[in-house]
């Protein structure tokens, strides 16, 4: 059994994203297109390569029944069930990366150097219940 | 055209963000990418030929999902020049690389001491901007040999390439030997040299960087100048100009500090 009074949890939606569903129902977790420009940050003088990259970001319903496609773990399992007998004890389980991809970055330093440098974690892979 | 996703090329800032907002946003960014600051890198450089080569191992690589390493099939890169810069032996430098940089050439002077009448010319590279928990996998030193018309047909020269340990005002370096080989005159193309346990050496002690020296002896022994011989210096083209390249491997976890 659960503990602790339930609390009201608002979902931190992030702005400035692109999304790509202008609907109010709620879907399942899943990957949504969320483009980074490094050229809209006027640092094209610097940044060789790339303009920007496809980075994705996570958002959707972990709601009772999981359907095996939105790759939860099985404690997020666990946790939908407790949520769906009682709302009000814990929280759904989060939406959250499951897999990240790295990226290359080609850049100038100070010194006119030249850098080309794999950044790890940068690009959402796959989304899953947690 | 370097997006890695034209489909959604459309700015991502969607309101107008104020100015601390902007910087917030900014630092932010830079942090992941391990930077302190904004750069601001000379203009007149940029077309040279160490980000040209760079820009090649760039285009090389994979973009693939797949990138817990770096893995892709070698693409070389033909420049207008002809033959690709990056080598077959840049990829596999770069299978085992987190970081790779290419330095521009600090200094250069064609030097010629008598009375022993020897020609050679003179590079510095600096190497004290590395970022700490990255360790030299491999280095290299590349310069340009262009094709000469006259006087050395079906001869050969011996390239050197040495480390200057020790200056001295009225006598030449203390120099240690790290390359040489057998070129021919009429040779065209990237000449590229293991700067490896150098470049090592300069991280590791940053105070004993005094650069490199190059002097080309003919077959008989003559010092040869190294603009006769065709090798590009600071006054030849912009995509020919001699740089070094390091790869680096992470030996540390990089933790942002707290802000």
């Amino acid at each position: 059994s659960a503990t602790g009074g339930g609390k009201q949890r608002n979902p931190n939606r992030s702005k400035g994203a692109k999304k790509n569903s202008s609907t109010d129902q709620k879907q399942a977790c899943k990957k949504h297109e969320l483009y980074v420009s490094f050229r809209d940050l006027g640092w094209q003088d610097w940044i060789i390569a790339p303009e920007g990259y496809a980075a994705y970001y996570c958002e959707g319903e972990c709601a009772f029944p999981l359907n095996s496609y939105m790759n939860a773990t099985n404690h997020a399992i666990v946790q939908t069930l407790v949520h769906f007998i009682n709302p009000e004890t814990v929280p759904k389980p989060c939406c959250a990366p499951t897999q990240l991809n790295a990226i290359s970055v080609l850049y100038f330093d100070d010194s006119s150097n030249v850098i080309l440098k794999k950044y790890r974690n940068m690009v959402v892979r796959a989304c899953g219940c947690h | 055209n370097f997006t890695l996703d034209n489909e959604f090329h459309s700015s991502f800032i969607h309101r107008r963000l104020k100015s601390q907002e902007r910087r917030e946003m900014q630092r932010e960014i830079l942090s992941i990418l391990g930077l302190p600051h904004r750069p601001r890198p000379h203009l007149h450089g940029k077309h040279n030929a160490a980000p040209m080569f760079m820009l090649d191992l760039y285009n090389a690589m994979s973009t693939d999902g797949d990138e817990d390493r770096y893995s892709y099939p070698y693409k070389p890169v033909f420049t207008t020049q002809g033959p690709p810069i990056a080598s077959l032996q840049d990829n596999n430098f770069l299978n085992d690389a987190d970081m790779v940089m290419s330095f521009v050439n600090l200094v250069e002077h064609d030097k010629e001491f008598l009375p022993v009448r020897r020609h050679h010319r003179e590079f510095k590279f600096d190497l004290s901007r590395i970022p700490e928990g990255e360790a030299v996998t491999a280095a290299e030193f590349r310069i340009y040999k262009d094709f000469i018309h006259e006087r050395y047909d079906n001869e050969t020269f011996r390239i050197s390439i040495y480390q200057v340990l020790e200056e001295h005002s009225d006598r030449e370096s203390d120099l240690f030997l790290l390359d040489s080989r057998v070129i021919w005159a009429a040779e065209e193309g990237w000449l590229v040299f293991d700067v490896t346990a150098t470049s090592n050496h300069w991280v590791l002690n940053p105070g004993r960087n005094l650069g490199l020296q190059l002097a080309l002896d003919s077959t008989n022994g003559e010092s040869i100048s190294p603009r006769t011989a065709g090798l590009v210096g600071r006054s030849g083209p912009q995509n020919k100009q001699p740089f070094m390249v390091a790869f680096f491997k992470a030996t540390e976890v990089h933790l942002r500090s707290i802000r």
